[in-house]
C-alpha cells in the first residue's frame, strides 16, 4: 500500500510540475529562481546520520547557488508533492521507481530533469574528505546538475562526467561547469553596496613588511572576496558582514574609503549618517582610535560639509581628496584642510564626463572602486560599470578628457560569478 | 544491518547478494551500451513515471548476444570461435564509448574497456532522445568553443565549431 501510495503521489507530482513549468527538453525549465528541496523521511541512508546527510545536501545545493542565479532552500514543512527537488536513498526496487538499483558497485544514483534524485544505499557513501568510499557530496552535486538540466559531459575536470572520480581534496565547480549552468540560467547580477580593495600589511618570514590587498564586493549584509587571478569569488562566499567585518553594521555599508598618504593611513566605512574607522591590524572597527575619537561618529562631524547618507566614495591619491557621491553631485573633501574643496559640490557629469554621449551613470552610483589589479578607477551602477580614463589611457590617446568615462560594460563581463545564496544558507 | 566492526564503519561488508553484476563479456557490455544510450538514445524522461517500463534486463541481452554468436560461428567455419563477430551496432556503440572515455579506440571489448564500464557511475544515460539535439550538443558545443578558441563567445555558431572539430557539415557532438 505504501508503494502504491508513493506511485500515485509521484504521478500527480510529475504531472503538476510539468504543467506549471511548461518544460521542454534541453531548455532551462525551472521558471523560478528559488527552489525547495527535501530529503524524504522514507529515504534516509543507513550509513550516515540524518544530520550529516542534510548537511551534505545543503552544501551541494549551495555550491550550485554560488555559480548560478538559482537559490535553494530546504523545506521541511510543505506537502511532499509541492517540493521541487526530493532526494532519497534506496536499494534495489525503491520508491516505486521504474529504474532498479543494481547493488554495491557500478550505478550509484540517478536523477531526472526537474525531478527527484535517488541514491543507491548499497554504495558506500561517505562524508567529504573522508578519503575512502564514494563522496556523497560529489555525487549529490552531479545529480543536482542533472535536475537543473545538465547532461553528462565527457571532459576531464567536469563534475558532470558520468563515471565517478575518487574524491580529490576540496573539489569545486570549474570555469566550464559554471558556464554550462549559466548557459541555461544566465549569469549572476544585482547591485552592490560598495566595492573596495582592502590593504593590509604583513611581515614575511624574513621580517620584511609587505603590503597585500584583497578585493571585496559587498551587497547589503553580505560580502564576497573576489580572487582576481582566478576570475571568481572565493569558494564558499558570500559571508555575512557581521562574521567577517567585526564592529560594522550587520546590514552592510554605503561606502569604503582608504585615506593613504605619507602621513595618514586610515580606513573608513560609511553607513547612513555615521561612519566607522577600521582597525586593519586587529581586523575590527575601532570603538576608540589612538586620537581618542569614538566610533561610530557622525559624518557631519568627521567630514564637515559632506551630506548623508552618501551613495559611495573614494580617496584620490592624486589630489588627496575624498570624493563623496550623492545623487547627481560630487562633494570633494580636502583631507589635509579637513573641509570641502572650493567649488564643491559639482555635478558628476561635469567631473567625470562621458566619452560616448549619453553613456553615463548620471546619478545614484552604487560604488566608486579603485582597483589595484587594474590600476584604474571604476564607477558601478546597476549591472553596468564605467572605467575612468587614467594616465595609461590618456597616454595612448591624448585627446581623452581628464577623468572621462570610457564606454560602459556589464559588471558580469569584468567580475565573474558573484552569485547570491539563500539567506538561510549564509554562515 | 550490514556487518561492520570498526567504530568508523570503514570495514562495512557487502553481502554478495547486494553486489552489482559486473560487466564481464560482450553480452553484459552490450547491455551497458544499450542502457546508457550508446546503441540508441534513451528516452530517460519517460522513465520517471512509476508506470514506465524498466530498461531491459541483462538476461535479454545475453540471449541476443548468444544468437549473434551462433550466427557468427555458423557463417565463418574457419573463423576464430573465441572471438565471435559482433554486430555493427555493437561495434559502433563500443567505439563511441571508447572515444568518449578516452580509451584506445579499438572496437574490441578489451580489458581497458571492461574496467571503464565497471567503474562507479551515474545511472542517467549518456545519450538521451531529444536532449541529443539540444542541451547535450549545446553544452558540448559551447565547451568546444572554449577549448578551441578562447576568444569565442558562448554563442559561437555551429559551423565554426564543426570546421574546427572535424571539417564536416554534420552537427558537432563532443
Amino acid at each position: 500500500e505504501k508503494q502504491r501510495h508513493l506511485q500515485t503521489l509521484m504521478r500527480k507530482s510529475i504531472g503538476r510540475r510539468k504543467r506549471s513549468t511548461g518544460a521542454s527538453w534541453g531548455h532551462a525549465a525551472f521558471a523560478k529562481s528559488v527552489l525547495t528541496w527535501r530529503l524524504i523521511g522514507e529515504g534516509y541512508s543507513s550509513q550516515l546520520s540524518v544530520d550529516e546527510q542534510r548537511y551534505i545536501f545543503r552544501l551541494a545545493f549551495r555550491m550550485w547557488s554560488e555559480v548560478s542565479p538559482l537559490q535553494f532552500v530546504e523545506d521541511l514543512r510543505s506537502p511532499p508533492d509541492v517540493i521541487d527537488i526530493r532526494l532519497g536513498f534506496g536499494t534495489g526496487r525503491h520508491f516505486g521507481c521504474s529504474q532498479r538499483f543494481d547493488g554495491a558497485g557500478r550505478e550509484f544514483a540517478h536523477a531526472w530533469f526537474l525531478g527527484d534524485i535517488h541514491f543507491d544505499d548499497d554504495e558506500h557513501f561517505t562524508a567529504p574528505n573522508t578519503g575512502s568510499g564514494i563522496s556523497l557530496l560529489k555525487v549529490a552535486v552531479h545529480e543536482i546538475g542533472h535536475v537543473l538540466g545538465l547532461p553528462h559531459i565527457y571532459r576531464s575536470g567536469s563534475i558532470m562526467q558520468p563515471s565517478y572520480r575518487p574524491q580529490d581534496d576540496g573539489f569545486e565547480l570549474d570555469w566550464l561547469d559554471r558556464k554550462a549552468i549559466q548557459n541555461l540560467y544566465g549569469g549572476c547580477g544585482g547591485r552592490f553596496s560598495t566595492v573596495f580593495d582592502w590593504i593590509r600589511k604583513e611581515r614575511t618570514a624574513y621580517g620584511e613588511v609587505v603590503v597585500r590587498f584583497n578585493t571585496y564586493f559587498m551587497r547589503d549584509g553580505r560580502y564576497w572576496l573576489y580572487e582576481n587571478r582566478s576570475n571568481r569569488t572565493r569558494y564558499g562566499d558570500p559571508v555575512s558582514v557581521q562574521v567577517g567585518w567585526h564592529g560594522l553594521p550587520s546590514s552592510g555599508v554605503d561606502a569604503y574609503v582608504h585615506v593613504w598618504s605619507r602621513d595618514t593611513d586610515a580606513v573608513y566605512f560609511f553607513k547612513g549618517a555615521q561612519y566607522w574607522r577600521y582597525d586593519s591590524e586587529n581586523d575590527q572597527a575601532f570603538t576608540e582610535d589612538a586620537d581618542g575619537q569614538r566610533y561610530p561618529r557622525l559624518i557631519s562631524e568627521g567630514f564637515p560639509g559632506v551630506p548623508s547618507p552618501i551613495d559611495t566614495a573614494y580617496y584620490d591619491r592624486r589630489d588627496a581628496h575624498i570624493y563623496f557621491f550623492r545623487g547627481s553631485m560630487v562633494y570633494m573633501f580636502d583631507v589635509k584642510a579637513n573641509k570641502l574643496a572650493a567649488k564643491s559640490p559639482r555635478k558628476m557629469t561635469e567631473l567625470f564626463p562621458a566619452l560616448t554621449p549619453g553613456d553615463h551613470p548620471t546619478s545614484n552610483l552604487d560604488a566608486a572602486y579603485f582597483s589595484y589589479t587594474h590600476n584604474a578607477l571604476f564607477l558601478l551602477k546597476g549591472a553596468s560599470y564605467w572605467r575612468v580614463a587614467g594616465r595609461r589611457e590618456r597616454k595612448t590617446k591624448r585627446s581623452l578628457p581628464y577623468n572621462s568615462l570610457l564606454p560602459s560594460r556589464e559588471v558580469q563581463q569584468q567580475w565573474f560569478d558573484i552569485c547570491d545564496v539563500h539567506a538561510g544558507a549564509l554562515k | 544491518e550490514k556487518p561492520f566492526h570498526s567504530r568508523d564503519h570503514s570495514d562495512l561488508e557487502m553481502s554478495s547478494s547486494h553486489l552489482a553484476e559486473l560487466i564481464t563479456d560482450t553480452g553484459t557490455a552490450q547491455h551497458f551500451l544499450f542502457k546508457y544510450g550508446f546503441m540508441k538514445p534513451v528516452n530517460w524522461e519517460s522513465t520517471q513515471s512509476p508506470d514506465a517500463d524498466t530498461l531491459p534486463d541483462a538476461d535479454i541481452f545475453s540471449e541476443d548476444t548468444v544468437s549473434l554468436v551462433q550466427e557468427g560461428t555458423s557463417s565463418s567455419r574457419s573463423g576464430d570461435t573465441d572471438h565471435p563477430r559482433e554486430s555493427p551496432d555493437f561495434v559502433r556503440a563500443l567505439l563511441e564509448f571508447q572515444r568518449l572515455s578516452g580509451l584506445p579506440v579499438t572496437g574490441v571489448f578489451d580489458d581497458a574497456t571492461k574496467v571503464a564500464m565497471n567503474k562507479p557511475r551515474c545511472g542517467v544515460p549518456d545519450k538521451e532522445e531529444d536532449q541529443i539535439e539540444t542541451s547535450t550538443a549545446a553544452v558540448n558545443r559551447n565547451e568546444s568553443s572554449e577549448l578551441f578558441n578562447t576568444t569565442a563567445t558562448p554563442q559561437s555558431n555551429d559551423t565554426d565549431v564543426d570546421v574546427v572539430q572535424n571539417g564536416t557539415s554534420d552537427k558537432a557532438e563532443t
